[in-house]
């Protein structure tokens, strides 16, 4: 474990508070993508398949639970919630994710690891991860203006793989034969997929203004 | 059991 790769996880852990606070808080979900939430619930569950199988850690087998567990209740929570479920842009929320899951799954076929299930899935879940987000960038542009908490989930969601990218470069360095590249290419097309968000973000933040993404 | 093919990262 290094800085980089914590300091990515409570990153990314925040993000997941935060949105949690967002739908509890105001129970509503309004400007948050429910194929987002669905397509990181699949790259948990396609990544993870490990967590009964091998130990590395309580913090790496906790982190784990949390991530699974949030995911699926924050679906669950958009679906059948009965106040939340009201809030939700359903005809804003129209991209095509399951066309991301079956070239995802295409693409894991192609380039793996090793040609295992389990490396077949977590191949899958790095590359859907990376496109997951789209289906959240696409509403948000649709739907204007866009609230605090779901500009900062949005944020801190990007910002985790970023530090990511920065622990590979520091593991590449220190370690013998670190060779993550399926990851490390992934997480970095998946990073800049947030450049045009993180730069709108930062004038909104710099002139004080509200988030507004050009549609 | 090899350390690289097991994913250590979340």
């Amino acid at each position: 474990m290094n800085i980089f790769r914590l300091a990515g996880d409570m990153t990314h852990l925040m993000s997941i508070l935060v949105l949690l606070l967002k739908i509890y808080a105001t129970k509503s979900c309004s400007g948050i993508s429910l194929k987002t939430q669905e397509l990181y619930a699949v790259v948990f569950l396609a990544r993870y398949l490990d967590l009964l199988t091998d130990f590395f850690s309580l913090y790496n087998t906790v982190m784990k639970v949390v991530f699974i567990v949030s995911s699926l209740a924050i679906v669950w929570c958009m679906r059948y919630h009965r106040a939340v479920r009201r809030t939700y842009d359903r005809e804003l929320d129209t991209f095509r994710h399951y066309f991301l899951i079956l070239g995802s799954f295409v693409l894991a076929l192609i380039f793996h690891e090793k040609f295992t299930v389990r490396e077949i899935f977590w191949a899958f879940s790095i590359y859907l991860e990376a496109v997951a987000i789209l289906p959240q960038l696409v509403l948000l542009q649709r739907s204007g203006n866009v609230d605090n908490l779901t500009g900062q989930y949005v944020f801190f969601l990007g910002a985790y793989r970023g530090f990511y990218i920065l622990n590979w470069i520091y593991r590449y360095f220190t370690e013998a034969h670190f060779g993550r590249w399926i990851a490390s290419i992934s997480g970095l097309v998946q990073t800049a997929l947030y450049a045009d968000f993180f730069y709108y973000y930062f004038l909104s933040w710099k002139n004080n203004a509200k988030l507004k993404l050009p549609a | 059991v090899q350390k690289e093919s097991l994913h250590d990262e979340l």
